[in-house]
């Protein structure tokens, strides 16, 4: 189904977002 | 215990909610924090992909037949799509301060919101697509009902041709949609159920046979007969119930189970 790899698109691009947000955090802990 | 209730869910939502949950858990551990990079091309990437779902969406929700679905999927797209303005005003926010705290809480209430609107989304169109398995069910039902005013061989013969298809798709789609579920007591009891209707469905039709054979002759034995057919349908009505209340479950209650 479309809406299914909508959702998939959305989910990979939020992981790569919080990824990216969560690398200078980490390096602080 | 599982989170999500089906594997196409857990699929897509899973590697991202872990990644999430860390994102707080540091945020929370280094409440100052380091200097956030840059995040406006991760953001954009979130944000069209939003509006690609919304397109999606609203096309979904147009062409469906469901009005439960058409009722409750804009809810869930409008949630995603305030999350994204989130997570562009938090990226806005960062470009200006990249220690900026209110910036940080946007970012982590706009991923959030992200993945709590994308599984209400998901969650929607799953329950869509169990309801339109339910229907066949019903269809079943329907004709179930009707096994008791069965008379003639006739009768029978478009009985059997008019079951067979349903309880042909019946068993196609429970069986997919046991493969689907996460929860393993969910997938025994369709399963069993399953068998059951498979096994109780050519009992039923000689017992339905045998009804008819003994009314054209005289009619000796009938209440037993009927008896007999009727005790049938009901077996089979009973499967068919069990399957719908277990297709519609989607958390696991420990308790009801225990």
């Amino acid at each position: 189904e479309i809406i299914l790899e909508a959702c998939k698109s959305i989910a990979a691009a939020t992981g790569a977002l919080v990824k990216a947000a969560s690398t200078a955090q980490r390096e602080l802990v | 215990m599982p989170v999500f209730h089906t594997k196409t869910i857990e699929g897509i939502l899973e590697p991202v909610a872990q990644q999430v949950s860390r994102l707080v858990i540091l945020h929370e551990e280094a409440e100052d924090g380091n200097a956030m990079p840059d995040l406006e091309k991760p953001v954009m990437a979130v944000s069209k992909a939003v509006v690609n779902l919304v397109k999606v969406g609203r096309e979904t929700i147009n062409s469906s037949d469901d009005p439960i679905l058409k009722q409750d999927m804009p809810a869930a797209l409008h949630r995603v799509e305030s999350a994204s303005k989130l997570l562009e005003e938090a990226s806005s926010l960062l470009k200006a301060d990249p220690y900026s705290q209110p910036a940080r809480k946007k970012l982590i209430e706009g991923a959030r919101g992200i993945l709590q609107g994308t599984s209400a989304l998901l969650l929607c169109f799953d329950e869509s697509e169990v309801r339109k398995i339910i229907r066949e069910c019903k269809k079943v039902l329907d004709y179930l009902a009707v096994a008791e005013v069965i008379e003639t061989m006739e009768d029978l013969v478009q009985f059997v041709k008019d079951l067979s298809p349903c309880l042909t798709r019946v068993s196609r789609d429970v069986d997919a949609r046991q493969q689907e579920l996460t929860h393993q007591v969910h997938r025994e009891i369709l399963m069993r159920c399953l068998e059951g209707v498979k096994t109780l469905s050519p009992i039923l039709i000689c017992s339905m046979k045998i009804f008819i054979q003994i009314f054209h002759q005289g009619g000796k034995g009938i209440a037993e007969a009927a008896e007999n057919r009727n005790y049938l349908t009901g077996r089979m009505t009973d499967e068919i119930n069990e399957i719908i209340r277990v297709l519609q479950l989607t958390t696991y209650d420990e308790e009801e189970w225990d």
